[in-house]
């Protein structure tokens, strides 16, 4: 690793930070949360700690700019210099720039946000480039998952020199002791709650709720497992929103916030992706269910009170949507938070009440408690 | 003139261009004065950045831009120099 001469460093252990201008290319939800993991990269390496601020002046300012932008070190359009930042220290210093020609994103279809903003912030904190290559602040870019980041040892070794290392408490913990945190099975019998998400796979049916999945054979009621999704999908964690299963392609796809992954049953495939790669406008920022008609083979997306078509042979969106819901599937009430087909019904979850829906008849054609399908 | 590896002339130059900007931009110490540097009489400062570049990524210090040279310097990467400034 490398120091910047002088070795600049903060001289507190809590620094503001502020996006100040965003980029076209990401949500500034995106945005945010690709800054924020990229800050807590560092603080879980030194004691220091990130506060953001939505206005006037902070130590962090950070900002998508084009060309040149006042500070003498002009950007060059696509590819090149991706982004600077300013060593510690007043006004300039830490500020952090991003060229706004470039393609940033979420995932790996442009230049990682994350990726950038973990090595400037390495910069705004006083560690200049390293001549390791594994190492984060090495000048070229290469690509890091922003799920399970882990600072590389070269990078910490920096970080440390300047700040030294983020203690692990040691004193009494002022609180009564807590036990550890076992998540606790949300007693789904009880008649008021519903699912976050459910889909067909392989031969299983999947519910989610929280952190816990329930597993059971999709025509057998009995035998209904829970257990916690990160056991059975590590980066799923817990509150997935959305699920669907393509069976003729044997994958499946799995919605949390702006992002979704794709597995081939329990194996995921790859990172993860953004929605907008369906088509979805960019306001939308998640998706409440989703339900795959093997007949038409489309996928209806349900988001408030309306749904999308999304053609899975063409894999694109169908025009003329979004449509209001409740008058093209009248009789199911309430928003509708988990959705799947079987056996040509499709089953709509909202709240503790799931609807059984005949898409022959057009209309509902039973109601039923939504924990009835996991034994309740 | 440090010796690109064989190319199209137009390629050459593109190249030489390309490479000069780079080492302008990340081998070049700005601002203030530049204190204790003693550059040798006619020594190439072209040739010097180059140098100093393939040491900092590893690569056979030669002073010239060959083509792994040319293959770091076409990189999407950070704007902030490798250089101290």
């Amino acid at each position: 690793y490398r120091l910047f001469p002088g070795e600049p460093k903060w001289k507190k252990n809590t620094l503001t930070y502020r996006v100040a201008k965003y980029t076209s290319s990401m949500t500034p939800f995106e945005v945010d949360k690709a800054i924020e993991m990229a800050l807590r990269a560092w603080s879980s390496a030194v004691p220091l700690s990130f506060v953001r601020v939505n206005a006037g002046e902070a130590d962090i300012m950070i900002s998508f700019e084009t060309g040149d932008h006042g500070d003498s070190y002009p950007f060059d359009g696509p590819r090149g210099t991706l982004a600077h930042a300013f060593a510690p220290g007043e006004g300039l210093g830490g500020d952090t720039h991003f060229d706004n020609a470039e393609k940033w994103t979420m995932g790996t279809n442009g230049f990682n946000l994350f990726t950038v903003a973990a090595h400037e912030f390495g910069h705004a904190l006083g560690l200049a480039h390293s001549t390791d290559p594994s190492a984060l602040m090495y000048p070229t870019y290469k690509y890091q998952n922003p799920f399970g980041f882990r600072l590389p040892k070269d990078d910490v070794k920096g970080i440390q020199a300047l700040y030294g290392p983020r203690k692990p408490f040691l004193g009494k913990p002022h609180m009564p002791h807590i036990p550890p945190h076992k998540p606790s099975i949300p007693d789904l019998c009880d008649s008021s709650s519903s699912f976050d998400a459910v889909t067909m796979l392989g031969k299983e049916l999947l519910f989610f709720r929280d952190r816990i999945v329930w597993r059971r054979q999709a025509h057998l009621p009995t035998g209904v497992q829970p257990s916690t999704i990160t056991s059975s999908f590590p980066q799923l964690m817990s509150n997935v929103d959305a699920a669907y299963e393509v069976a003729d392609r044997g994958t499946a796809y799995f919605f949390k916030g702006p992002h979704y992954w794709i597995t081939r049953g329990f194996q995921m495939l790859g990172s993860p992706r953004t929605i907008y790669d369906f088509g979805f406008p960019r306001y939308v920022q998640r998706i409440d269910a989703a339900v795959y008609l093997k007949e038409p083979q489309k996928t209806l997306f349900f988001v408030g009170d309306e749904y999308y078509s999304y053609d899975e042979r063409k894999r694109k969106m169908e025009k003329d949507y979004p449509k209001s819901i409740e008058e093209e599937f009248s009789g199911v009430n309430g928003q509708i938070d988990a959705a799947m087909e079987l056996n040509g019904y499709i089953y709509f979850f909202s709240g503790p009440k799931a609807y059984k829906y005949d898409t022959e008849k057009e209309d509902v054609v039973s109601v039923m408690k939504s924990n009835s399908w996991i034994g309740c | 003139t440090p010796s690109l590896f064989a190319a199209t002339p137009r390629t050459w130059r593109n190249n030489f261009h390309l490479a000069q900007a780079y080492l302008d931009k990340y081998y070049t110490r700005k601002g203030g004065s530049q204190i204790g540097e003693m550059v040798a009489r006619g020594g190439n400062s072209m040739v010097k950045k180059i140098k100093e570049l393939q040491a900092f990524f590893g690569l056979r210090v030669t002073g010239k831009l060959d083509q792994n040279t040319m293959d770091v310097i076409k990189k999407p990467r950070c704007g902030v120099p490798d250089v101290a400034n």
